[in-house]
């Protein structure tokens, strides 16, 4: 059986609401080391990957592998009933028909339940090789949102260069073109400020800025942001969490120009 | 207009 208690519900709320535009069906895979989740969106282009480790859990409890089928948007209706700050402990028996929310109060009496109905999703898993990537960028998460959302105002695209120099995110549309460029950048006091560029060999690349402002959702998670980029590969962009938990989305680039 | 990749030419089924 599974029994996983965490500290704040706010985690697992956040999660869901960052990849619910994205993916609606998918199965939680939960097994000792903890609770994953790969699923694609409907056209293939976009991959999203969560891990959270046992350590993430207080207590956490899981005999054998189960796949919890779950549709996120009744998901979402269920956790909508949790607070940000109370204790959430997901329970499931083990070939489970529901999985069981309880939502308990820390300041309170107050206990809620709730089950939800599984769903037998046959999900096909990818597999993501380990990748050198020849460009690493962590930057503030709510600049990368920023940068995303003001370029999509004016068109569908962006293209992102990494070079010595700086990494440049720009873009062309039918009223004109626009560019931010960002260079690194130490923040002694506040460190979620910092702009490390990691690069060994220059990268262009080019991508769909409706996928990673769909992406940005996840800036809530963490104030910084990865993004790793090699030519010709997808883009991976990862917010990570505490107890080397994470939530990472793939993107495919566009191609030709 | 520059087409779009799909993932699952760059990562193997498994």
């Amino acid at each position: 059986m599974l029994e996983a208690r965490l500290e704040q519900a706010n985690l697992l709320k956040k999660v869901v609401d960052a990849i619910k535009d994205l993916v609606q069906d998918c199965n939680f895979d939960c097994n000792d080391s903890g609770i994953a989740l790969q699923a694609m969106d409907n056209s293939h282009v976009a991959l999203v990957s969560m891990m959270l480790k046992s350590e993430s859990f207080s207590p956490f409890r899981c005999d054998r592998n189960i796949a919890l089928g779950i549709n996120l948007t009744s998901l979402t209706k269920v956790l909508r009933a949790a607070q940000n700050e109370d204790i959430l402990t997901l329970k499931a028996e083990d070939a489970p028909d529901v999985v069981n929310l309880v939502f308990e109060s820390a300041e309170s009496d107050r206990i809620s339940e709730y089950d939800i109905k599984l769903m037998d999703i046959d999900q096909e898993h990818l597999g993501i090789p380990e990748t050198e990537y020849a460009a690493t960028i962590s930057m503030p998460s709510a600049e990368f949102q920023r940068i995303c959302r003001d370029l999509m105002a004016l068109s569908e695209s962006v293209s992102i260069e990494c070079s010595k120099e700086g990494v440049k995110f720009a873009c062309q549309g039918d009223i004109g073109s626009g560019s931010v460029t960002l260079r690194s950048h130490t923040n002694v006091d506040k460190p979620e400020m910092n702009v490390e560029i990691d690069l060994t060999e220059p990268v262009s690349l080019t991508f769909s800025l409706k996928y990673l402002v769909g992406f940005c959702k996840a800036s809530s998670l963490s104030g910084q942001v990865k993004l790793c980029l090699s030519n010709e590969v997808p883009l991976l962009v990862e917010y990570a969490l505490a107890n080397n938990s994470y939530l990472r989305f793939y993107l495919a680039p566009k191609i030709g120009d | 207009p520059a087409g779009q990749g799909s993932i699952k030419s760059f990562f193997n089924q498994s």
